[in-house]
């Protein structure tokens, strides 16, 4: 199926840190 | 033993891998010189990582846009993908630069790399931004104008993702009719 990512989700990762 | 948790060290894939483009207008260049790729991304982290190291849309200079297209797609008419298609057209007020401006643009792309329009997402080809003195607008922009059922569901659920009141219609214009257009104005296709 189709990767598909609602707003929240999405929103959740802006402040995240970042993967190494 | 030692047993990771991979959501923590594995980024969360995107359906698709999608470029951003910058226009700048310098009048001495021709409009494909002015035309940049930024960046290309195909990860939630990595969409997030590009959006926060750039300039909001608002804080751009009058004649700049961005662009966020589907690797493949240049963001213009011409394009094999985009030449049959058209664009849902938001048209912003000057006061809209402040107000609505950034945060319609932000649902705009999480629209896009979400996938939000289900099956429909297929016929979406990328999105636009146009930062103009007598008024900003942004489209979504597919690429087939005549697939009436897909192009109403998009816009639709774009209206609906952008909180914009239900008496307010959004208009689509195809890409053809915008390109060959006498006036200011171009006949919508469709409205939602």
């Amino acid at each position: 199926g189709k990767r598909q990512y609602n707003r929240d989700f999405l929103l959740g990762f802006q402040f995240m840190p970042a993967c190494v | 033993q030692e047993i990771v948790n991979p959501e923590a060290y594995i980024k969360h894939p995107l359906q698709n891998r999608w470029s951003l483009w910058f226009f700048k207008n310098d009048k001495s260049k021709t409009w494909q010189a002015n035309l940049r790729l930024i960046s290309k991304f195909d990860t939630v982290e990595d969409f997030w990582a590009l959006y926060n190291h750039i300039q909001l849309s608002s804080n751009l200079l009058s004649g700049c846009d961005y662009s966020l297209f589907k690797d493949g797609i240049e963001p213009m008419w011409e394009d094999e993908r985009n030449k049959r298609g058209g664009r849902w057209l938001i048209t912003l007020n000057k006061q809209q630069r402040r107000q609505d401006l950034d945060r319609f643009w932000l649902e705009t792309l999480l629209c896009l790399v979400g996938e939000a329009f289900g099956d429909c997402s297929d016929q979406v080809c990328g999105a636009v931004v146009n930062i103009r003195t007598k008024g900003d607008k942004i489209a979504v922009w597919t690429s087939d104008y005549e697939s009436r059922d897909a192009v109403t569901h998009i816009g639709s659920v774009y209206k609906q993702r952008l909180g914009l009141p239900l008496k307010m219609t959004i208009g689509y214009q195809s890409h053809a009719d915008t390109s060959t257009k006498s006036g200011s104005t171009t006949k919508n296709r469709f409205v939602v």
